[in-house]
Order: C-alpha cells, then sequence, then structure tokens
C-alpha cells in the first residue's frame, strides 16, 4: 500500500478510536433467570464500533472458579443503562442491559479515561492498513458440497487459472474433522500462497493471520490442537513488512474501530516467538508496559504477552 | 512491577502465584 492509505488508516483510528476501560470491583449478574454475585473481578468495556452499546469481558477474578462464575456468555450488545464511562469512577456502579438480562458493576476502581499514545495508534494502523488493501478473504455463502468445491478448485488449479482458483477459495472453507486436523490450516495456507504470487498483500496477510491464530471451523475444539497447529510467523518476514511493528500492532486493541482478523492471547506470543523477532518486539512491549502515557488496557495486554514470552 | 498500572500489577501477582 502507499503512504496515503496508512495515513488515512491512522486517522479514522485518530478520529473513532476509544481507548477500552478497566473495571474492578463486584459483578451482580442476572443473566437467563439466573442471579450470580462475584466479588473482586476485572473487567474491560469496550465501546462497540458505530453503535451506543458495549462489549463487555471479564479479563480475570480472584480464582479460576471464581472467573467461571463471573464470565460472560454473550459479550456484545450490551446497553449503557445507568452511570457513564467518560464520568466513570470508584464508587459509582454501572448497569448495563441487553434485553431481560442484567450486569450490576460496583467498581472500587477505574482505569483512566486518558488520551491515545500516538505509537500506539500508529501500530493499530499499520496493521489495519495492511490487511484492508484486500477485501475479506471469505465470501459469507459458503459452498454447500465440501468435496465438490474442492474438485473444481484442484480443476483450476491445475488449468493455471488463478482467478478462478481464487473465486473458488472464497467459498471453499473444509470443516476441520478433529481438533488435531490440520487440513484446514493447509487449505487456507495454500489460498495464502496463492495470493502471495499473484501480488495480494492484504488478502495473503488476513490469511496468515487465522493461521497464526488457528481460526478454523471444526467439528471440536481442544488446547491439544491448538498447541499442535504451527502458527508459520516466520511466513512474515519474507514480505518485507515491519515484523516487529506489525506484531506489536496485533497487540494494541482499541474500541470504536474494526480490523480484519483479531488474534487470541496464547496464539499471539506464540506467533511472536516463532517470529523469530521475541527479543526485539520484548524490549518494546516492557517498555509499553511502563510507559504511563498508554491507556491502561493496552498496558495489562503488553504486560500479559511479555509475562507470556 | 513498581512502575506498571494496578491491575497489571495484579494480575502479574496472580499469574506468578499459579
Amino acid at each position: 500500500p502507499g503512504m496515503a492509505q496508512f495515513q488515512s488508516a491512522y486517522e479514522q483510528a485518530d478520529r473513532q478510536a476509544k481507548p477500552i476501560r478497566l473495571v474492578q470491583g463486584r459483578i451482580v449478574k442476572e443473566v437467563d433467570g439466573g442471579h450470580v454475585e462475584v466479588d473482586d473481578v476485572v473487567l474491560s468495556v469496550e465501546r462497540e464500533v458505530e453503535a451506543e452499546t458495549y462489549a463487555l469481558r471479564v479479563e480475570f477474578a480472584e480464582t479460576d472458579d471464581a472467573y467461571s462464575e463471573a464470565r460472560l456468555g454473550s459479550r456484545s450488545g450490551w446497553m449503557l443503562v445507568t452511570g457513564s464511562m467518560e464520568r466513570a469512577e470508584a464508587g459509582v456502579p454501572f448497569v448495563f442491559e441487553k434485553g431481560a438480562s442484567r450486569i450490576r458493576i460496583e467498581p472500587a476502581y477505574v482505569s483512566p479515561a486518558g488520551r491515545l499514545l500516538m505509537e500506539a495508534l500508529d501500530a493499530w494502523a499499520y496493521v489495519a492498513a495492511l490487511l484492508a488493501t484486500d477485501p475479506p478473504v471469505y465470501d459469507d455463502e459458503r459452498a454447500t458440497d465440501e468435496e465438490e468445491a474442492g474438485a473444481k478448485l484442484a480443476a483450476a488449479r491445475a488449468a493455471g487459472d488463478k482467478e478462478k482458483a481464487l473465486s473458488y477459495y472464497r467459498i471453499w472453507r473444509p470443516m476441520g474433522r478433529c481438533s488435531m486436523d490440520s487440513r484446514p490450516a493447509q487449505v487456507a495456507r495454500e489460498y495464502a500462497d496463492l495470493c502471495y504470487d499473484m501480488g495480494k498483500l492484504g488478502c495473503f496477510l488476513q490469511l496468515q493471520l487465522r493461521i497464526m491464530g488457528d481460526q478454523f471451523d471444526r467439528v471440536a475444539y481442544s488446547s491439544y490442537g491448538e498447541a499442535a497447529h504451527a502458527t508459520e510467523a516466520e511466513r512474515l518476514t519474507e514480505t518485507g513488512l515491519d515484523v516487529d511493528t506489525f506484531l506489536l500492532g496485533l497487540v494494541i486493541r482499541f474500541g470504536g474501530v474494526s480490523r480484519e482478523g483479531e488474534l487470541g492471547g496464547y496464539r499471539l506470543v506464540r506467533s511472536i516467538k516463532e517470529s523469530g523477532r521475541a527479543a526485539p518486539i520484548a524490549a518494546r512491549l516492557a517498555a509499553w508496559a511502563e510507559d504511563a502515557t498508554l491507556d491502561e488496557y493496552n498496558r495489562l495486554t503488553a504486560t500479559q504477552i511479555l509475562a507470556l514470552l | 512491577e513498581e512502575e506498571l498500572p494496578p491491575i497489571a500489577r495484579l494480575w502479574l501477582a496472580r499469574h506468578h502465584a499459579k
């Protein structure tokens, strides 16, 4: 992409991004007819894209059992009916509602609203701009007959018809048979390599992120499968992009804006290791964790990624 | 760790305790 695309991604983020807030305190959950109260929970409160609603997530709790009790089955679409995030402070409760469900948070601590650090916005926008150079890699509609789509794809590839092959990859997403099945990742890798050959960097990177995040449809999931599948993050280096900024940009999160392909923490840590760039990235994460001008949510994430590294 | 914000310190303490 040209300089203008990076500039426009940055400006959009600068206008719309809002820091994700951290809240520590007691949660009272009235969801699906149940009533649960858990003390000393840490939640993140994130403004959703182009909406008045918030995504709520229990980040951690005092014990694993408390976390299981407090965690929310449905994170997005919560309306703030009492309180204000802009004026949030310790001791003043918030109430969120969605349909018949209700969540009351009694905060003992709320992270400051703060400003967004330019360096973090820049890293976020670097990733967003690169991924946005191609449209989303999969159509909403998927092939109804997996075997037939696979056979047509093989025929298009054998005939050297790259555009036709791309059109099949867009709809063909084989379902994994079990958590250890690496077939979905292999097909995504073939698709990514085709995009790479055709000079479609955004397409390549979107698929690369799915492989790094192990984000494929399967009939069963388990952490054994997640551990078994390689991230192939070393492939990033051959694209010529700034791998450190790209991986650091994946660490950064803001509310109010969206990007293709977000990764979970464990897979991101492993990708950083397998990229071969762990040492310089760890140094920058340590600086971010201690940087009082960065918002507290991203400082927590930097701390977590660094500790896991 | 003294340079970290309160919630990051709390997370780190619990992470080390596990």
